[in-house]
């Protein structure tokens, strides 16, 4: 399977509507200090399911909805969603594309959907499980999993191995 | 499982030793087990011999070289089970210019099968970027998204 | 001892205050006690708004924000209790190429009366710095010193 | 006071005597992955009488002596020899040029000089505090200082202030 596009709205500092497509081979993505960077990987990292918000770097879920510039007012809600082609069948699901959404709103109701069917964020989770995507995939790597992947423990070094197993 | 685990550690093994010795230019390095005889409990070790150097504990690596030689790790894991999409986060920025050179290839190679997103500042890993996603702010605390290199545009 | 850190805060906190918006070209940044009212106890907080950004929590802040802020704090510091010498290794790393260059600016600045070294792969501080002292291993494992510009010598 | 002249020996990466001055300013050190850079800053550290092993990516402390290299074998010693200028009487000592030398041999045996006079490692520590170097003062950055700076708690971060004052 392969992620082909992304959507964005009200998430951090994407205030605006917001979409791209990806094309395979490497995209390298670039700009200033603080111009939404990371913010663009967090996005994707929490429309897969990321239910921990301090990979977020937040302290609140809602630290995720843009809360605002100096010209420009803060919205209601943020929304993701990540468009998959599963022509390989990788995706326990009988689609050869899908649609996965992800919802929050400032009053804190979450919203998930996969081909906008509504759902459960477990059922997001559980489809992407085993895909090498999501948390138990290593697939977002920072200098913090750098620093780790050698700092740890051969015990943690062997739970990686039984992940690519 | 136990056999899968065996077979994957053996996949593994051999895959860093030879990304290993690619990234560095030279050089060896070896996964080993830890308890070779209790393969079901057995931890995994490390250990490095950069170029022209002796074997060294991990922790006196330099910054750099800690960088590369986990990046040599993920790039073995990703050869025997590649993800879908793999995301970095400037993991170039410790790298000198003839390790950025050789990692920006290996992206390249690995990226026939695997979708990299790098977000950098270095202008080797920019340069050999086949596709370039700016992120910018006109308006002062909004991101918006200028694509400056599209995938079909084989120029620099 | 109460007025002494009483003095102390104040003064690092207005250089914090100025050398944060000299750092980010604009901005603005507190320290704030977290318990005013007991100063032999209190905390010490840092409360940040970017230039053109609403004032937002530290954690959210951009790995190279993050990076020019904490300088700011500690050139907030020396500017009151100036170190002797004072090392750097790779801060600049995580910074974009405006923000390095005011980066050095200040360094140039505070080093009339501080001695700074500065390790550093940036080519913006490279070219900023009056003194370079170049490490090679010519011999593969075994470090030698190369002295590549003398403080007299004012040619780029 | 300012530090003047480093001299090493059998350091780290540093098998050969390698001495450099400093004249004030901003001394920018550049060099490939590995060659030595940090090891530098590392000598700089342990002769002002460092005592964290940690502190210099060491398990033991006589990971810290020349391990030899393909084609040069280990050395028995590190020394390390930092200069300061004294004349405005900072350092707690009746000298304008002050020498402290820090020698540990692969026996594991250490010795300390101020001045050619044989002395403790608490000497050389008791002598260089409140001079804004060594552990106590701030001297050293890098990464992970930074990441700490904000990381911190309110106390800690109240804590640099009061060294400050
Ligand atoms: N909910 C939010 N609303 C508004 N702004 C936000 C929100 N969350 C984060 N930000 C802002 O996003 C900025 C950080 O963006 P990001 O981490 O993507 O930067 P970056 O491009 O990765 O930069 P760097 O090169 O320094 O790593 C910070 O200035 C932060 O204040
Ligand atoms: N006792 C020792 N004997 C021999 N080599 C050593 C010893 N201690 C450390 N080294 C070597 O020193 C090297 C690290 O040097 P250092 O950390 O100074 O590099 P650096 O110039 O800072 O590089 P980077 O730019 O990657 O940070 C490692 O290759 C390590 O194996
Ligand atoms: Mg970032
Ligand atoms: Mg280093």
């Amino acid at each position: 399977m392969r992620l082909t596009r992304v959507k964005i709205f009200g998430f951090k500092t994407f205030a605006d509507r917001t979409e791209f497509s990806l094309e395979g081979g490497v995209v390298a993505v670039v700009g200033p200090n603080g111009c939404g960077k990371s913010n663009l990987v967090d996005a994707i990292l929490w429309g897969l399911g990321e239910g921990s918000i301090k990979h977020l770097r937040a302290s609140s879920s809602q630290d995720v909805i843009f809360s605002g510039a100096q010209a420009r007012k803060q919205v209601g809600y943020a929304e993701v969603s990540l468009c998959f082609d599963n022509e390989d069948g990788t995706l326990p699901i009988d689609a050869s594309e899908v649609w996965v959404t992800r919802r929050l709103t400032r009053a804190g109701d979450s919203e998930y959907s996969i081909n906008r069917q509504s759902c459960r964020l477990r059922d997001v989770v559980e489809l992407m499980a085993d895909s090498g995507l999501g948390r138990a995939g290593y697939a977002i790597v920072g200098q913090k999993e750098i620093d780790q992947a050698l700092a740890a423990s051969a015990e943690d070094r062997r739970g990686w191995i039984d992940e690519a197993a | 499982t136990r056999d899968k685990f065996v077979n994957t550690f053996n996949a593994v093994r051999d895959n860093f030793a030879v990304m290993f010795t690619r990234l560095f230019g030279g050089g060896s390095a070896e996964l080993s087990l830890t308890d070779p005889d209790n393969v079901l409990e057995t931890g995994v070790d490390i250990v490095v011999q950069l170029p022209g150097k002796k074997r060294q504990p991990l922790q006196l690596l330099s910054g750099g070289e800690r960088s590369l030689c986990a990046s040599a790790f993920l790039f073995a894991l990703l050869k025997h089970k590649p993800a879908p999409l793999v995301v970095l986060d400037e993991v170039d920025a410790p790298l000198d210019g003839r390790n950025v050179e050789r990692f920006a290839e290996a992206l390249l190679e690995f990226s026939e099968f695997i979708q990299f997103i790098t977000i950098t500042h270095n202008h080797t890993t920019i340069a050999a970027a086949p596709t370039l996603l700016g992120v910018t702010m006109q308006e002062p605390g909004v991101s918006t998204l200028v694509p400056m290199r599209l995938p079909d545009s084989v120029s620099g």
